[in-house]
């Protein structure tokens, strides 16, 4: 049974793709079959492999919309040994509201994803910056949920909104659904406010907060330009260093 | 008739709430009657100037939910002078479903304003990350748009998105939308990425892209906290000239 973790924020540019991509690259890297599910309509994640490009193939788009299709017909292989991903597609965002009116709306994906048993250890999702259907899908299907922050302002007042739905949807569908982690990124050591609003973050969440804060490393931004995870486009990078260091605390949460 | 623009992109964090926030700020310190509205659920405009205590007082939500209200009945102060605002109040995200099955659900927001019509020089509008039912509203109520872009990869696809979005919305309702600026935000001048990024916007999209670059300015992120605009905040800093150059670029459009 495949290892199901959901990155979700709904404060946008907090690292979710940056961190479902790396994340994803460097588990297949360790040996572990790993899928990435793009749930966001802007295909970040899939552009993020190079993947994007226009074509015919089934996307997490023809899933969604026809609830009797499993995610099996989705699956794509990434060009990276052990990672395989169910692209988006732009375009996907028609579908939100195409599916509001299903019922068992929120289960679609979780109900998809008996046709992928035993396919993976791990699967990671990505979902947009909402908490609408796609994140509550994402939601549903897995019990953990990993919270990228960014060290700003206000990201306690996100998780908090973020909980709201968590525990609506944990009674309602998934008694098991709970926060695995939260990761601070696009940390900035020359700032006082990273290092303010990570002791903040900590203190207040206390240890359901990785110890590995993701720097700010422009190579991270680079990498999806070429295509590559950063374990590939630049292995040595700070940004390399430090989500190598954050899968192996993901492995023994 | 106020000159109403709309804050659009549906990437997140690319500065949409902190060019809303100053930009209308800086138009109430020139003497312009100025009223900001917070269509976004996360309520970070509303946050932003420390207005986001738990009250009863009506927010955009109210209006939303009932088209027989304007949006007379939730404007607020913000004790900066000439600057008002409808705010967002956390909970919002539940309105999206709702207002899903209203007829002329697209256009809510544009017959409230009715009902302030000679009130203000400037109506600024701030929408969240998202295509959704209320970054259309904003697009319906607006003739101009203005997307602030972070000068990373996907920068440009993430415009043809949004571009696409406008020509319906342009098509059904509203002929007179267009894009009236396109300005460049978290600019890092010490890495190429930024550099190669912004050339590729002004070659790609011309006379729209504002001349106005916003730097990588912690004081940017720093002011929310206070809840005060840049020029309260830091009014010397980098974040808080830049922001002042690009209010007079707005005001030459
Ligand atoms: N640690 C980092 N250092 C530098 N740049 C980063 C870092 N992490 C992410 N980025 C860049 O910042 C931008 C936002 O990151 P990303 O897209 O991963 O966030 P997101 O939460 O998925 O955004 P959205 O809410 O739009 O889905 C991207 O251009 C990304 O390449
Ligand atoms: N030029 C800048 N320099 C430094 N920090 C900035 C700058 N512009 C914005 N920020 C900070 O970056 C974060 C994202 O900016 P902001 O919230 O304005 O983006 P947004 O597009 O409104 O995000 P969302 O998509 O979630 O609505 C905020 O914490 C903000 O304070
Ligand atoms: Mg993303
Ligand atoms: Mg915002």
């Amino acid at each position: 049974n495949p290892r199901i973790i959901a990155m979700a924020s709904q404060k946008g540019g907090t690292g979710k793709t940056t961190t479902a991509l790396n994340l994803g690259a460097l588990l297949a890297e360790m040996g572990y079959k790993t899928l990435l599910i793009d749930m966001d309509p802007q295909a970040n994640l899939t552009m993020g492999l190079g993947l994007d490009k226009v074509n015919s193939a089934p996307s997490i788009y023809e899933v969604l919309l026809n609830p009797r299709h499993g995610l099996d017909i989705a699956l794509q292989t990434t060009g990276i040994s052990n990672l395989d991903i169910v692209p988006s597609k732009l375009g996907l965002a028609g579908a939100e509201i195409e599916l509001a009116v299903t019922p068992e709306r929120q289960k679609i994906l979780k109900n998809s994803m008996v046709s992928i048993t035993g396919l993976y250890d791990f699967v990671i999702i990505d979902t947009p910056p909402s908490l609408g259907l796609y994140t509550q899908n994402a939601m549903v299907a897995t019990r953990e949920v990993i919270v990228p922050l960014q060290v700003h302002v206000f990201a306690l007042k996100a998780i908090q909104q973020l909980q709201k739905t968590l525990t609506v949807l944990r009674n309602k569908h998934n008694p098991k659904l709970h926060i695995s982690g939260v990761v601070c990124t696009m940390y900035d050591s020359r700032n006082s406010l990273s290092r303010v609003i990570a002791d903040t973050i900590k203190e207040d969440l206390g240890d359901v907060v990785f110890d590995t804060k993701i720097p700010m490393n422009i190579a991270l931004a680079e990498a999806p330009a070429a295509g590559q995870p950063i374990s590939m486009y630049a292995p040595n990078s700070a940004g390399a260093i430090a989500y190598r260091k954050f899968a192996n605390e993901v492995l023994k949460v």
